[in-house]
């Protein structure tokens, strides 16, 4: 573990904390997209397959827990409870132009073909795109509000930490796999666009608004 | 379980 890790576990917490804070106080989830959070609920139950096989820390296996659980109810909340107020009509990327081709790189491009394995890198792969229906929306939409900028920025932060985690990792432990790295390259910099606005913008006080 | 070990990251 080192401090980059660390932090960026937190601002990832943070982030699904911000969402559920969000539509518990405001009773509503507009402006969040469905399909994002059913991507995010799917990356968790492919990655932590290992929770009940493979124990790393108790640290781990809370985070696991924590990720898992609250991505449920997020889920839940959003297609059940807060249904009336899901924007249905702005949240209309296929999921299946997504899932399909992450699908099949899975299975063509892995460390190895075992079953967990290419779970676990299709877990990655659909992590590093899954936020691109929220994007997507947003764009439809035109303007987010201030608490899902502040969501979307802790979210993407977490995974530019997680670089500079394996950065840190390659040099003091020698530690390196390519296919975390790259997806995690590929997920920051879809944020980038994102990340700009939020400075420019948002931290001035302003509405984030996007050019529709 | 090196492969296991490895997994160490959320």
């Amino acid at each position: 573990m080192n401090i980059f890790r660390l932090i960026g576990d937190m601002s990832h917490l943070l982030a699904i904390v911000l969402l559920l804070l969000k539509m518990w106080k405001t009773r509503s989830c507009a402006g969040i997209s469905g399909k994002s959070q059913i991507l995010f609920a799917l990356v968790f139950a492919t990655r932590y397959l290992d929770l009940f096989t493979a124990f790393i820390s108790a640290y781990n296996s809370t985070m696991k827990l924590f990720f898992i659980s609250t991505s449920l109810v997020t889920v839940y909340l959003m297609y059940f409870k807060f249904r009336a107020t899901y924007d249905a009509n702005h949240d209309t990327f296929r999921l299946e132009f997504l899932v399909v081709p992450v699908g099949g790189l899975a299975f063509l491009v892995n460390h190895n073909f075992s079953p967990l394995e290419i779970l676990w890198t299709f877990s990655i792969y659909l992590e590093s795109v899954a936020i691109l229906p929220q994007l997507f929306m947003m764009s439809k939409t035109g303007e987010a509000e201030t608490i899902t900028s502040h969501y979307l920025f802790a979210l993407g932060s977490y995974r530019a930490l997680y670089i500079l985690n394996w950065v840190f990792r390659y040099y003091f432990e020698g530690f390196f796999d390519l296919i975390a790295v790259v997806a995690g390259c590929v997920q920051t910099i879809l944020y980038c666009d994102f990340f700009y606005l939020y400075i420019t913008k948002v931290l001035k006080g302003k509405k984030l608004s996007l050019p529709a | 379980y090196l492969q296991a070990q490895e997994k160490d990251e959320l």
